[in-house]
């Protein structure tokens, strides 16, 4: 069965879409079958694969009766990757069901089918811990929590990680994470600072790999293509390929 | 009466928050009455200043009857710079007050005694276009928009300006903006492109002044300093008090 993974962090800009597709695309490199979901209203997980607005997002699946998922999920140009995209109807999926009582269930119960047809399961998620990232949180059996060596995205990570905590308890559920340093300045002495906070706080969660700050990487989102595809012997294409190798010997 | 600025972009880490302490600090130090007003649940800006928990925010100023805003700004360390903090009661305010027809009033109506005595007040928004965002921009006259040369986030700009449109035209009101780079990289080529898509699309509404990417901006940050306090001959303090120059030349 699929391993489903949540990338989360209610701090801005330290990767998250990124990551879930660079580390989603280098699994698919190895020749597991991966569906990236993308749970943003921002949409920027599909906007970077090239897709519009006009594709439809788990907000259709959802409230279109009969319909499959399987007519919700797209290939993407590359081989084992598939998408469930996003689309501005994304921004309704909160205000219409916020009242449910079950709400936080609504993304794990459509993934069900899925999981048998997939190997892993990777959710982007908004910067903020609400519906969309409960959702998330609720949906997946591991959580990678992506974070720059910097004093805000640090002082963040205690925010989701008390989440994490929250629902495992009230959902009595399994749910473990690790943190992911994403943009790291090797030169940067602030960064060090921060790393070594991190670590004092984290230890043995914060993941071996870390993805260093790399211009190819915004090159690759410009061409709207993986960073593996645009420059593979770029430092981020290879640390993302490093950091599926450590994922599977965690997870598998 | 003061001007009222909101500093919005629904993309994450685009320096939303440091621009609005820095660039505020900047108008105190030219000898303006300065308040910032922390109105995102995620307290970065209060939390930058140093601040803890236990301040009072927005959200104890609205449901403590008879309190005063004065007894919820506070003095900074710095001369002519107050702070109206956010503490996690911040998540209630959205929650306890969408269905107010009312709702997005809400931050106006509370900062109308205050205009009277600052020059400028200053809103930092969080990374999403809702309550919080859609409370500032209707209490604000000007908007400024920071934005990093990159893909997602000069991509993002739209939606803030889509935002601004329906807000002047809904609420028959004025309301300016001006985009400011920030953390923008020299010698990156996919910076010089995305700036140049930057200017296709809104030419007359970029800023002069950039905010390079600065390591001693993280350093001030972890020192809970603004970055003229903490190393005035760096890049981005001297950008910061450009910046508060050219808003000085084109709001008063
Ligand atoms: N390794 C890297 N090197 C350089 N730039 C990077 C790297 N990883 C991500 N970026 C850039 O940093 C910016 C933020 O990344 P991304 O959008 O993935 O973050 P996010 O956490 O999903 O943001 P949001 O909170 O807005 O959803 C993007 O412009 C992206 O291209
Ligand atoms: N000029 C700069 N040079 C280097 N780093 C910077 C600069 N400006 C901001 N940063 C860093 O970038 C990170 C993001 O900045 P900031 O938190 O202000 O963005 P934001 O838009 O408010 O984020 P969010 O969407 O999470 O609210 C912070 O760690 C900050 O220290
Ligand atoms: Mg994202
Ligand atoms: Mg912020």
């Amino acid at each position: 069965e699929a391993r489903v993974i949540a990338v989360c962090n209610r701090k801005g800009g330290v990767a998250k879409t990124t990551t879930v597709l660079n580390m989603g695309a280098s699994l698919a490199v190895y020749g597991k079958r991966v569906l990236l979901v993308d749970f943003d209203m921002q949409a920027n997980l599909s906007i970077v694969l090239g897709l519009t607005n006009r594709e439809k997002s788990f907000y259709d699946l959802l409230h279109t009766p009969d319909s499959a998922i399987s007519e919700v999920v797209k290939k993407t140009r590359y081989k084992n990757l598939w998408v469930l995209p996003s689309n501005s109807k994304m921004a309704l999926l909160a205000k219409q069901n916020l009242n449910r009582k079950d709400f936080v269930y609504l993304l794990r119960d459509q993934l069900e089918s899925l999981k048998k047809v997939v190997d892993y399961i990777i959710i982007d998620t908004p910067p903020s811990i609400e519906f969309y990232t409960l959702n998330a949180l609720m949906a997946a059996d591991f959580v990678i929590i992506p974070t720059q060596c910097e004093f805000l995205s640090v002082h963040g990570v205690a925010h989701i990680e008390e989440a994490i905590k929250v629902i495992k308890e009230r959902k009595d559920k399994s749910l473990d994470y690790a943190i992911l340093v994403t943009m790291a300045d090797k030169n940067s002495t602030a960064g060090h600072v921060m790393y070594k906070k991190l670590l004092e706080q984290y230890a043995d969660k914060v993941l071996a790999t870390q993805i260093e700050h790399d211009v190819k990487m915004q090159e690759s989102q410009i061409m709207n293509l993986i960073v593996a595809q645009y420059d593979k012997k770029s430092p981020s294409a290879r640390q993302y390929l490093q950091l599926a190798e450590e994922i599977e010997k965690m997870l598998v």
